[in-house]
């Protein structure tokens, strides 16, 4: 049997949303240690990889190693039924094809089940190794989100360059040109509004911008986003799950023809 | 011209 429950199901909702765009559905491996799913976009240029540590649920109960092919469509779909405080129970039998999802209000007066069919999907796996990365950008994960969305509006790639004094965004298409240089906070009230940037090395990547749109969903779950880069490798973008995890985007980088 | 890569070129299966 697996059975894990969180306090504050509204968590689980936003890593649903987090990760729906790029991949529809996934298998999610349940261990002892916890939940983890890696999934890759259908054109296996971006992939995702998701980790929620067993010690961030309320209870967490797994007996035997299991791999559950899910709908991420569908479950974000009863997730949208559930209440903005409620408590999330997952669930699944022995021998069952079946998830279940109960919700619970925080009076404890309303209770609701779902079920979800189990799918048998087959999952490619990559190995992907620890990275010393060249560059390191933390920032506001909302500025983040309104930078893809404005260079979207100029163009299908945007350019990253990261200087130990800043970052800057670029994008070029039909319409014009523009880019948005963010310098290195020096001293900021608050940690999450800072942006920082570690660097070994000068680093300038091309991305596609439709692609870290979709990471952006991801958004809601973290005040702040890492970017880890180094060139000829793939953009790694990281969100924290509060204590409990993390969702790893990593993106392919564009290269001139 | 730019074109994309995929992530097979960077990390292998399995």
């Amino acid at each position: 049997m697996f059975e894990a429950r969180l306090a504050q199901g509204s968590i689980f909702a936003k890593v649903i949303e987090g990760l729906r765009e790029l991949v529809t559905e996934a298998t999610w491996e349940c261990s002892g240690n916890g939940i983890t799913l890696q999934a890759m976009d259908s054109s296996h240029v971006a992939l995702v990889s998701l980790v929620l540590r067993s010690d961030g649920f309320e209870t967490y109960r797994c007996d035997r190693n299991m791999s559950l092919g899910i709908s991420l469509t569908s479950m974000s779909k009863v997730l949208k039924m559930m209440g903005k405080d409620d408590t999330l129970t997952i669930r699944v039998n022995d021998d069952s094809d079946a998830i279940v999802l109960s919700m619970e209000s925080q009076n404890q007066e309303e209770f609701a089940e779902y079920e979800l069919r189990l799918m048998d999907l087959d999952s490619e796996h990559l190995g992907i190794p620890d990275t010393d990365y060249s560059c390191v950008v933390k920032m506001p994960s909302t500025k983040f989100s309104r930078i893809c969305r404005d260079m979207a509006i100029l163009g299908d790639s945007v350019t990253i360059c990261s200087t130990k004094d800043g970052v800057k965004f670029g994008a070029k298409g039909d319409v014009g040109q523009g880019s948005i240089r963010l310098n290195q906070s020096t001293n900021v009230d608050k940690e999450e509004d800072a942006v920082s940037i570690e660097l070994r090395e000068a680093v300038a990547l091309t991305f596609a911008v439709r692609y870290l749109n979709m990471f952006c969903k991801a958004a809601p779950l973290s005040n702040q986003v890492n970017l880890s880069m180094s060139e000829d490798t793939p953009l790694m973008c990281e969100f924290k799950v509060g204590d409990m995890g993390h969702i790893r985007f990593y993106l392919a980088p564009k290269i001139e023809d | 011209k730019q074109q994309q890569q995929t992530l097979s070129s960077f990390y292998h299966y399995g």
